[in-house]
This record gives C-alpha cells, sequence and structure tokens, in this order.
C-alpha cells in the first residue's frame, strides 16, 4: 500500500534540554518530568533511548522561552539523582513528514534520511510514530530541509493538505 | 486546558534493535534505513537521542518474526560504518497512552512515568508525540502496567473510546 505524505511541517521555536547518564531504574524519569509538569512547562518531545551501562539520556524539547526554566529543573534533578550534567540548546529545529500508510514507514523515514544527508545536513534526533517522523537538525538548515523533503516527498505527486 | 486521555494502547509484537555508537554525521541515518526499507522490514519507532561524544545509538523496533533479518541487516550496517555492536530484544512491549490537549502533554507524561515507576517498571525508552507518549518497558510487565495507567489515567473520568 502506498504512503501519501501529506506534508512537511517544522518548529523552530525549540530548545533541547538533555540530562545525560541519567540512572536506569525505575521512577528516574517521573523524577525529571514531575517537576517540569508542575511548573506547567509545554513539553513537545521526549526522547529516551535504551540505557546500554546503567544509565541513560534523557532529551526533551520545550519553547525557548521557557529554556532557562527547564534547564534549571533539570539541573536540580541532575544534582538530587546523581546524573551527568544538563545542557540545553536553542538552535534547532524539529522538522516532521507526516504520511498516511504504515507499511511503506520504513520507506518514508529512509527517504527522509537519505534526503537529509544528501544535503550534508546531521540529523540530531530522531522520534517516529506511526503516521510521522521527525527529526531535530541545527536550525541553520531549516529552509534547506524543509525544501529538500518537500520537493522529494510531496513535490512529485504526493498529496498536499 | 484539561487533557482527555482516549486510552492505552499496548502492542507485545515488537522487538528492537539497537545499533550503537553509530557515527553522527550526515547520512549514517541513511545507510542503516535504506536496506531496512527495501527488504520490506515494517518499522514502528525510530528513536535516536542526541550524540554526546561523536556518536549515538539508534534503536528502531520491528515485529518480533522480523528480528533476524533486521538484526542482519543493522549488523552489517555496522560493520560497514564503524559502530558498535548491534543488538536485539524481543521481550518487550510498546505501551502507548493517547491523550488531547498540548497544554498538559507534559502532566500525562509526567503521570505515565509516575505510576510506571511506583510498580517498579523500568522505562526502556520513551517516544512523544503531540497526542500520545509511548514508552517500551520489559513484555513481563504488560498486563501490569497497562492496568495501573489506566486506572489512573483513564478510570477516575477520563473517556475511553
Ligand atoms: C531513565 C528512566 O527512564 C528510567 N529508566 C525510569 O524508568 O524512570
Ligand atoms: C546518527 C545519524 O542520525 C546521523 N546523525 C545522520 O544524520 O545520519
Amino acid at each position: 500500500e502506498d504512503v501519501l505524505v501529506s506534508g512537511v511541517a517544522y518548529d523552530r521555536d525549540q530548545a533541547k534540554i538533555t540530562l545525560t547518564r541519567v540512572p536506569d531504574r525505575p521512577g528516574l524519569a517521573a523524577r525529571l518530568f514531575s517537576p517540569i509538569a508542575q511548573q506547567g512547562i509545554v513539553v513537545d518531545m521526549i526522547i529516551q533511548n535504551v540505557g546500554l551501562d546503567g544509565s541513560t539520556d534523557l532529551t526533551f524539547t520545550v519553547p525557548r522561552a521557557d529554556t532557562d526554566k527547564a534547564l534549571e529543573i533539570a539541573s536540580e534533578v541532575s544534582r538530587e539523582v546523581g546524573a551527568g550534567a544538563a545542557r540545553s540548546e536553542g538552535d534547532i529545529t524539529k522538522v516532521s513528514v507526516v504520511g498516511l500508510g504504515m507499511r511503506n514507514h520504513a520507506g518514508v523515514a529512509a527517504q527522509v534520511f537519505e534526503t537529509l544527508g544528501r544535503e550534508g545536513i546531521n540529523i540530531q534526533m530522531i522520534s517516529t510514530s506511526e503516521i510521522k517522523v521527525s527529526v531535530v537538525i541545527d536550525a541553520k538548515y531549516t529552509e534547506l530541509a524543509v525544501r529538500v523533503l518537500h520537493d522529494k516527498l510531496v513535490g512529485d505527486g504526493g498529496a498536499t493538505t
């Protein structure tokens, strides 16, 4: 079944906060996100990959205006749980390709990665769902990334919403 | 605005494949997912967090029946690009909480993490979108996780679809 790519979206108003070397045991993710939620900070992406040596990294994105507040909480939690330093970066853009049709989800993802790779755009983070492939890249490549992805995936026959 | 949690879903038919220490430069994600897509392997989650020392880990999930095929490709790519060993694990379950309403997304995520943490369930991976919080846990906790999340988030007033 063909995948219908319905569009390329991007969000430049995001900053990422990474808490490194979070002990990989129950309850740790809650230690970070309970205060984040209590402070009313809006979170978009949360990404955590598997831990390999008893610890793992936790990254989440917030509106850039909330960077300092989020970093302060992450740094405090880091001290409390013995994690590594928390760090933030605001010069990022989240680019998402929305598609319909599960069977070729891997195909859409592969095309997203190939298209960006061909332009020399490094993919900092990847998070996918059944209908969406999202990547985080350096904000300076925003226009280029959106254009080449649109041309490749939407421009040659895909539908636009 | 309140978040309406519409349900808790789970998928036990997933295996994760992790390619460790992938060089964090343009084109590498494509090197893995092009052959994966070409072999017709259905991919659900793709998770990659930020690289911190020039490399990062790439994890993706496939139906358990495709574990060997996916691991073979990942191992081959690993050799070609100088990444670390590829590994797989099938005893996992992806649990997703679907909610509507962005403002309290962090609140839903925090509640998911707290609820699982309280039961001693370790969260191996996290991937979120605007409407969904997905975690990967050990498959042996499937029934417990779904029950406690449902009771906490859907049982006390949330809507079920
Ligand atoms: C790292 C963090 O996610 C931890 N594994 C937890 O379950 O809370
Ligand atoms: C690790 C991998 O995602 C790499 N950064 C790339 O852009 O392909």
